[in-house]
């Protein structure tokens, strides 16, 4: 599979991954 | 397949302390070695570089400052390809970043200047204008919620207007007087975030016009007015008035419109508006009479140009004001009071009647003016004079309604009154003669003689009378005469009708007119128009012209021109036929010219003295007969067949026939005229011509004659046309020489002889009385001689063509003359011959030895009338009509005497006779007279 990765910051300015997958619409 | 989005990045910041944004992997990395890309606006198209990927380790960052205003959304593609083929090993996978929003744009109004009006007195909440303003940050975000607010007003005070803070709307908010401010200037904020604190602001101008409206009353600078002004004098701008109003200048809600309540009601006086200044002018329009009145009050008014507003309308109440005028009084001349008169007089009212009298007033006193002289002043007939003292005008000379100088039945002169002294002045009066019109004119006919076209023979005759109504149009026209039988009047108006022959031919008609106006009153026989002298002229050459064209046209074809009948030429009779119809005349085929001396001259023929030259080849008509008519032939079977049969009798007959013809047209008609013969036979003509049109020159020549009828007068005038072009005479080249002659003659030319070698012609003069005084002819009894001058005895081996016609009037026939005995010399030709009077022909008789007689008689068939001249049958019916046709073409042996003729040598005389319409019990043996 091909993944892509996406930095994401929370309300107290923490980064954290998340990871989306292909999707079957 | 597709990926939902991912990633997120702020506007306006330096976001590359979050680097890496975003990492993408494959599972194939594991097995081959990976290359990572990506590509897509701000990466590999504009704005360029602002991500960038990592190829091994497949992290993604962003590099730049992003502007959501610009792309609000990145798209980036990303690839994973084989390191040492570069093939994908994955399919391409999109990463969507978004731009996030930020408050960075203000309120931007739609126009710096806001501008709009609105009435004064204007209901509340009224709509005036809508502010537009617009913000670039995310739709449907805060940071582009715009509030509108009023921040101020000029003038200050109490706020007049409300805005709406969504929508942007300005309404009216309280009462608006123009009159006190016409305008306000408002100034609008305009803030995002919803008008919030942190939002954004803008701000703008709004300027409101306040419109004016009716709503104040005018009103006058004075409460009362006053002038003067000299009697007898008129002013433009005697007076201003002014008027005060608090609406808007120079509008109609300004300016005054002024009337009169009182005091004008003769309309002296008139005020009008000065525009610039709102001022009323007061002029006075009617001279003031100081011994009228002396002093004029008038009431005034005054209100807008425009309508009161509606708010105020009722609260209006007129107020008059005082204006006096003060007349004064000024030293007047006499004056003619009224300025004119009229007199009605009879246009029968004879020298020195009295019209009346008319004086002059004295201004001053109101009484007649004692101090002036009368005169007549302009008067340009002349046709009055005044008492100087008394003004009693009177007719100076006899007048006439149909003078020039009167229009619609009115004569105006003037009469002045001038004052005695040293100082004079003149009074002028207008004196209206309305004259009674009494018909005191005939009609007239103003017809020209037209070229008649034999396929649409027509002539328009026009009548006018110089009397006025009743006594002019409609008029009647009248045929009076023989030819009532061919030519009818068709009435086209009340003035004119047209004159139209149905079997026109080629033969000559004298056709008598009348016209008679709308009471009866006929244009007199007696008393010929103007346009009648030229038919009567023309008549005279008719009569002078019929012998010339019957003896072309009848003659019979036995001669040597018998060969020549086409063309321009006479057909001939056709030689010996019986009853047939003879072709109408065409020139030249009928037989030459012969000298007919020798039948005429002898002067010891018997019957006694026909040596007198005034007598010889005189034409005679008596009044009111018929002499000759467009009708030359017969049906008669047989007739004319016998050689040598009449032709003394014809001849020596010749003198009778006059005394046989008494009949008239009408008696044609009432003895039973064989219409449908005619019809048939002018018919045929007219067909043949139809179909010879083409080839047929138009210059036939055509002689219209007729007859008066019963009881016209003698010699009435007769109508001679003739075709051809007006222009272009040139066709007479191409006729024959008689007829060519007729032509000339018609055209009023000199007539050229025929070659002559020997001889001028006879002159042929045609004598009438003065055109231009009296052109009445003649009453019964007496002659014209239409021919004046005394034939010369032609000589030998000439060529004479008679045209001497006498008219002769009077009811008694003059006994039959016996022709001269034709022996003769020379060439005679006697084309038609009528004899009633005096001895006829006279000739000498030593000429050559060809004769051409070719007779005509048209009458009733009255035996006894007849008998002894023509040696022919009684006829039962005296009324019946007979025209007979001789022509006698004898040698030189032809018998001495023509009323006896010797028929022993009948081989040397052709005649042929032919009777038209004989009556019915008319036996055919007329022709057979030996």
């Amino acid at each position: 599979g091909f993944h892509v990765k996406v930095k994401e910051w929370d309300e107290n300015g923490m980064a954290r991954w998340k990871t989306f997958r292909r999707q079957k619409r | 397949e597709w990926i939902k989005f991912a990633a997120a990045c702020r506007e306006g910041e330096d976001n590359s302390k979050r680097n890496p944004i975003a990492k993408i992997r494959s599972d194939c990395e594991e097995k081959h070695p990976i290359t990572y890309s990506i590509s897509g606006v701000g990466i590999d198209r504009a704005p360029y570089g602002i991500f960038v990927v990592n190829p091994r380790t497949g992290e993604i960052n962003i590099t730049s400052i992003v502007d959501r205003e610009v792309t609000p959304v990145f798209v980036i593609r990303c690839f994973a390809k084989h390191s040492v083929t570069g093939i994908d090993l994955e399919p391409p996978l999109e990463l969507r970043v978004r731009v996030l929003d930020i408050n960075d744009n203000p309120p931007i109004f739609a126009q710096t200047v806001f501008t709009g009006s609105i009435e004064e007195s204007s209901m509340d909440n009224t709509l005036v204008m809508k502010i537009i303003a617009s913000d670039a940050d995310e739709p449907n975000h805060l940071n582009s919620k715009i509030a509108f607010k009023i921040e101020s007003q000029e003038p200050s005070g109490p706020p007049m207007f409300i805005m709406n803070k969504y929508t942007g709307e300005l309404h009216l908010a309280n009462y608006l007087d123009r009159e006190q401010h016409s305008s306000y200037t408002l100034v609008v904020k305009a803030s995002d975030r919803d008008g919030a604190a942190d939002g954004i602001s803008s701000l703008c101008s709004c300027n409101v016009k306040v419109i004016d409206v009716n709503d104040n009353f005018p009103t006058l600078a004075q409460s009362s007015f006053s002038a003067s002004i000299s009697e007898n004098s008129l002013s433009s701008d005697l007076l201003r008035i002014q008027a005060l109003d608090a609406d808007e200048e120079f509008t109609d809600n300004w300016l005054a419109e002024f009337f009169f309540l009182s005091g004008n009601e003769d309309n002296w006086f008139e005020i009008v508006t000065d525009r610039a200044t709102n001022q009323g002018i007061l002029r006075v329009i009617k001279e003031l009479n100081y011994e009228y009145l002396q002093t004029h009050s008038l009431i005034i008014g005054v209100r807008n140009v425009a309508a009161f507003h509606h708010s105020v309308a009722r609260d209006f109440q007129m107020s008059g004001t005082p204006l006096t005028i003060e007349v004064k009084n000024v030293i007047e001349p006499p004056r003619f009071h009224p300025s004119s008169v009229v007199f009605s007089v009879s246009e029968s009212t004879r020298v020195n009647y009295v019209v009346g009298t008319y004086t002059a007033i004295d201004e001053d006193t109101g009484a007649i003016a004692s101090n002036v002289v009368y005169s007549i002043g302009r008067d340009p007939a002349a046709w009055f004079r005044i008492n100087q003292n008394t003004g009693e005008i009177t007719l100076n000379k006899v007048i006439d309604r149909e003078s020039i100088y009167v229009i619609n039945g009115q004569y105006r002169a003037e009469v002045l009154a001038i004052t005695r002294g040293v100082t004079r002045y003149t009074a002028t009066g207008t004196i209206v003669l309305s004259i009674q019109d009494i018909n005191d004119n005939c009609p007239t006919i103003n017809t020209e003689l037209r070229k008649v076209c034999m396929h649409s023979p027509s002539v328009i005759i026009t009548a006018k009378d110089r009397d006025g109504d009743p006594y002019g149009p409609p008029f009647t026209f009248s045929i009076h005469g023989e030819p009532q039988t061919t030519w009818i009047i068709r009435s086209i108006n009340a003035s004119s009708a047209e004159l139209v022959s149905q079997n026109i031919d080629f033969y000559i008609y004298r056709i008598y007119i009348s016209v008679r106006d709308n009471q009866g009153r006929r244009s007199s026989s007696t008393t010929l128009s103007g346009a009648a002298i030229g038919l009567m002229f023309l008549g005279g050459l008719i009569f002078v012209l019929i012998p010339i064209l019957m003896s072309m046209s009848d003659c019979c074809g036995c001669g040597p021109g018998a060969a020549g009948g086409v063309g321009t030429g006479f057909e001939p009779v056709p030689e010996c036929t019986e009853g047939a119809i003879h072709p109408w005349g065409i020139e030249g085929a009928q037989p030459e010219d012969r000298d007919v001396s020798h039948i005429l001259a002898p002067t010891t023929a018997a019957g006694g003295d026909f040596c007198e030259p005034s007598d010889i080849y005189t034409n005679t008509y008596g009044g009111g007969g018929v002499v000759a008519s467009g009708v030359e032939e017969t049906t008669g079977v047989g007739y004319g067949t016998g050689t040598g049969y009449g032709t003394a009798g014809g001849i020596s007959g010749t003198g009778e026939v006059k005394g046989s013809i008494g009949g008239t047209i009408k008696e044609y008609r009432e003895g039973g005229v064989n219409m449908a013969f005619l019809d048939n036979y002018f018919s045929e003509k007219a067909f043949v011509y139809a179909d010879e049109d083409e080839g047929r020159p138009a210059n036939d020549c055509l002689l219209i004659y007729d007859h008066e009828g019963v009881g016209t007068p003698v010699g009435s005038v007769g109508c001679c046309s003739f075709i051809g072009e007006d222009t272009d005479e040139t066709y007479l080249d191409t006729l024959g020489p008689k007829f060519k002659t007729l032509a000339e003659i018609c055209l009023g030319k000199e007539i050229e002889p025929f070659p002559d070698v020997n001889l001028p012609w006879p002159c042929v003069n045609v004598t009438f009385p003065n055109p231009e005084s009296d052109l009445n002819l003649p009453p019964p009894g007496t002659t014209i001689v239409v021919n004046g001058c005394a034939p010369m005895p032609p000589p030998v081996g000439t060529t004479t063509v008679v045209t001497e016609n006498t008219y002769t009037s009077g009811s008694t026939i003059q006994p039959p003359r016996p022709m001269p005995d034709p022996l003769l010399h020379g060439n005679m030709t006697v084309t038609e011959t009528y004899t009633s009077g005096s001895p006829s022909l006279c000739v000498d008789p030593l000429r050559a030895s060809n004769v051409v007689v070719t007779e005509r008689v048209v009458g009733p068939a009255s035996a006894s009338d007849l008998r002894g001249m023509l040696d022919i049958p009684d006829l039962a019916d005296g009324s019946n009509v007979i025209v007979t046709e001789r022509v006698i073409a004898p040698n030189s042996r032809l018998p001495t005497s023509l009323s006896i003729p010797d028929l022993v040598d009948g081989s040397n005389v052709v005649v042929t006779e032919r009777v038209f319409r004989p009556a019915s019990g008319m036996p055919g043996s007329l022709i057979n007279i030996p």
